[in-house]
């Protein structure tokens, strides 16, 4: 399965 | 109260165009610095960043930060209705219900006022780290817009990987494989902005959605050159410097195989 990430998942919430 | 004068009213129509195919709704923060936006598309992958600092405007007053929650769509609208070449001011009030756009004609021979309504937009913040990119590559916008277009015409995802030899796009699709590399050339007769250059501490590759790269790609007006910057299994950035006023910035994440 190819996918991608939401990017919260890589930056921190603000 | 906010109060924003921007002598090429152009510029808000290329700034609009370069984000409306990917949010259709988002708070541009007004603040003493500026006029910023930071918005994520529907499914979160990808996060645009704008930033317009107030000295780039021919005006600017900001007495405290004021959230404008606008629809993109419905904002595009609007603007549309600027002539190119106009003088547009934005202003509203601390806690707007609407913001008002006046649009002047270079002549001062036509003035036109419109009026729209601000939303209440909860959406989730999100804090970018300032970092030190593993690769970074600046190349001509126009050649990053051709090729991000032929990829997405063999294949949806495209394999980024820099190398201080060049950057190498590949993609697969049902009809076959396509693979360009653009290699740096600084020391050729070029202009600056139409040079490619490489910067690498380490060789860094992964894949993309092209779907998303494409709609980066309306930044294009917005800048001779775009800079990409990757590291490591994190989202990439795709950045558009806006002369005398800021950027737009995009990131995306990158694509997972399991």
């Amino acid at each position: 399965v190819v996918g991608q990430m939401p990017l919260s998942s890589f930056f921190g919430g603000a | 109260m906010f109060e924003a004068r921007l002598l090429q009213g152009g510029l808000l129509k290329k700034v609009l165009d370069s984000i409306k195919d990917i949010i259709t709704e988002g708070n541009f923060d007004c603040s003493p610095n500026g006029l910023s936006l930071q918005a994520m598309d529907s499914s979160h992958v990808s996060l645009i960043d704008i930033l317009l600092e107030s000295e780039g405007f021919e005006h600017y007053r900001c007495d405290r930060n004021i959230p404008m929650g606008l629809n993109i769509t419905n904002l595009v609208k609007m603007i549309k209705c600027a002539g190119s070449e106009d003088i547009v001011t934005i202003k509203c009030e601390d806690k707007p219900d609407n913001v008002t756009f006046l649009f002047e004609s270079k002549d001062n021979d036509k003035i036109s006022d419109f009026e729209m309504k601000t939303m209440t937009i909860d959406d989730e913040h999100l804090l970018v780290p300032d970092q030190t990119y593993t690769a970074v590559v600046k190349m001509p916008s126009a050649e990053f817009q051709r090729l991000c277009r032929d990829m997405a015409a063999i294949g949806d995802t495209v394999n980024i990987s820099v190398t201080k030899e060049g950057v190498r796009f590949s993609t697969t699709g049902d009809m076959g494989t396509a693979n360009i590399t653009v290699r740096p050339n600084p020391s050729g007769d070029q202009k600056e902005e139409e040079r490619t250059e490489v910067q690498i501490t380490e060789p860094v590759s992964a894949g993309f959605a092209l779907r998303y790269l494409n709609s980066f790609t309306k930044a294009t007006p917005l800048s001779p050159t775009v800079t990409l910057g990757m590291v490591p299994n994190l989202p990439i950035v795709v950045e558009y410097k806006i002369a005398d006023m800021g950027h737009v910035r995009y990131y995306l994440a990158p694509k997972i195989e399991d």
